[in-house]
């Protein structure tokens, strides 16, 4: 584990957290896609399915479970919920997420490392993982106002994403036999889908203005 | 063994 990895998984791990903590601390979930939270309880809950067949770390097990976890609470939350259920804005948020599923499925039986049931579907967590963002920017677009805490979600879910390619370069000089081009390539579409929104959330964090997206 | 190097991140 190098320290760009690290920081990866801790700007993950807070994304998350300011999520939960918007939503217990406002009892809303205003701003925020249930489309793309399911998106991502998905993605956890396929590509983990190693969790009780390849051990790693303790690292690696209490942090995926504590991804399919989170994930799950906040879909529940969201769906649940008496009062955070008024505030989500199902209006804004019609993303057809399931042609990202079908699309992810169909990407990952053509391209795998391995022709199994673990390998597919967890290539299809890495594809679905990386376009699991775009109902969320979609909703974002169409809301046109960005609040405090879920631009702070947002930009530490796209922190996550720039460290984890600096991981990657990190690791092609420093370790022998490092390919996983699976995994770079759509990581670094995820990232680049992010690009849009930095270069608002920075404009704003500039003018230390309330984040504001164009129509 | 490679299986395990290509999935030891999150």
């Amino acid at each position: 584990m190098n320290i760009f990895r690290f920081a990866g998984d801790m700007t993950h791990l807070i994304s998350i957290l300011v999520l939960l903590l918007k939503i217990y601390a406002t009892k809303s979930c205003s701003g925020i896609s249930l489309k793309t939270q399911e998106l991502y309880a998905l993605v956890f809950l396929t590509r983990y399915l190693d969790l009780f067949t390849d051990f790693i770390s303790v690292y690696n097990t209490i942090m995926k479970l504590v991804f399919i976890a989170s994930s799950l609470a906040v879909v529940c939350c969201m769906r649940m919920h008496r009062v955070v259920r008024r505030s989500y804005d199902k209006d804004l948020d019609t993303f057809r997420h399931y042609f990202l599923i079908l699309a992810s499925f169909v990407l990952a039986l053509l391209v795998n490392e391995k022709f199994t049931f673990q390998e597919i579907f967890w290539a299809f967590s890495i594809y679905l993982e990386a376009l699991a963002i775009l109902p969320q920017l979609v909703l974002l677009q169409r809301s046109g106002n960005v609040d405090n805490l879920t631009g702070q979600y947002v930009f530490f879910l796209g922190a996550y994403r720039a460290f984890y390619i600096l991981n990657w370069i990190y690791r092609y000089f420093t370790e022998q036999h490092f390919s996983r081009w699976i995994a770079c390539v759509s990581g670094l579409v995820q990232t680049v889908l992010y690009a849009d929104f930095f270069y608002y959330y920075f404009i704003s964090w500039k003018n230390n203005a309330k984040m504001q997206l164009p129509a | 063994s490679n299986k395990e190097e290509s999935h030891d991140e999150l």
